[in-house]
């Protein structure tokens, strides 16, 4: 199962 | 984080005072595309969303995404209010509907996965690569540019192109990938290309920013 994306940047 | 994020964000925060310099300085906004700032707000404010359930996460991004709202908000407060002489709405005409349109579009085709934060955080990333255009549009309408507009619109440009290391560094040494972010991002910096061109061989030689 695919990992979901962080969005951790600006 | 890694050292082409930091500097990429922090050369966001740089033109953010730039600009806020430049109409301090010169009292006036000519030359700032009201458009643009207005769309730059709404990627914020579609972006950042997630301020309020992850304001413990990370206080660096956290303050940063409240500088990236606030400013922004408060420069176009300015626009509108004490130098609204200088706007000029026969100049700064781009058609930004269709930016939006064409963001809101991408952003229900392409999410990472369909509930709200994630359309609107796949719509502020689209949007963003084009909030540009209607302010390279009255450039190239102007044909010119104070020099410290052209410092502003430096520092706002190599931001995402300053991404893009962070994105490959990222890539290759955490496998961490998001193509949605680095397919736009590129598309950013490509937008910029000319200017960039133009800043390299007229402003940094000390000549004035002219089009040809």
């Amino acid at each position: 199962k695919k990992e979901e994306q962080k969005h951790d940047e600006l | 984080m890694n050292l082409f994020r930091i500097l990429g964000d922090l050369s966001h925060l740089v033109s953010i005072f730039i600009l806020l310099q430049k109409m301090r300085s010169t009292r006036s906004c000519a030359g700032i595309s009201l458009r643009t700032q207005i769309l730059y707000l709404m990627v914020y404010c579609t972006r950042y969303l997630d301020i309020f359930w992850t304001f413990n996460a990370s206080l660096y991004n956290s303050s940063m995404k409240l500088v990236f709202i606030l400013s922004t908000a408060y420069t176009i407060y300015l626009m509108r209010t004490v130098y609204k002489t200088a706007l000029d709405p026969q100049i700064d005409t781009f058609a930004t509907y269709y930016l939006v349109g064409g963001a809101g579009l991408l952003a229900v085709l392409f999410p990472y996965k369909y509930t709200v934060y994630e359309v609107l955080w796949s719509f502020s990333i689209w949007l963003e690569s084009v909030a540009i255009l209607p302010q390279l549009f009255m450039l190239q309408r102007t044909g010119e540019a104070e020099t410290i507009t052209t410092h502003y619109l430096f520092a706002l440009g190599a931001y995402r192109a300053l991404y893009i290391p962070n994105w490959l560094y990222r890539w290759f040494l955490e496998g961490h990938f998001d193509p949605i972010a680095t397919v736009a991002g590129i598309i950013q910096t490509l937008l910029y290309s000319d200017f960039f061109y133009i800043y390299y061989t007229k402003v940094l030689k000390g000549k004035k920013f002219e089009l040809p």
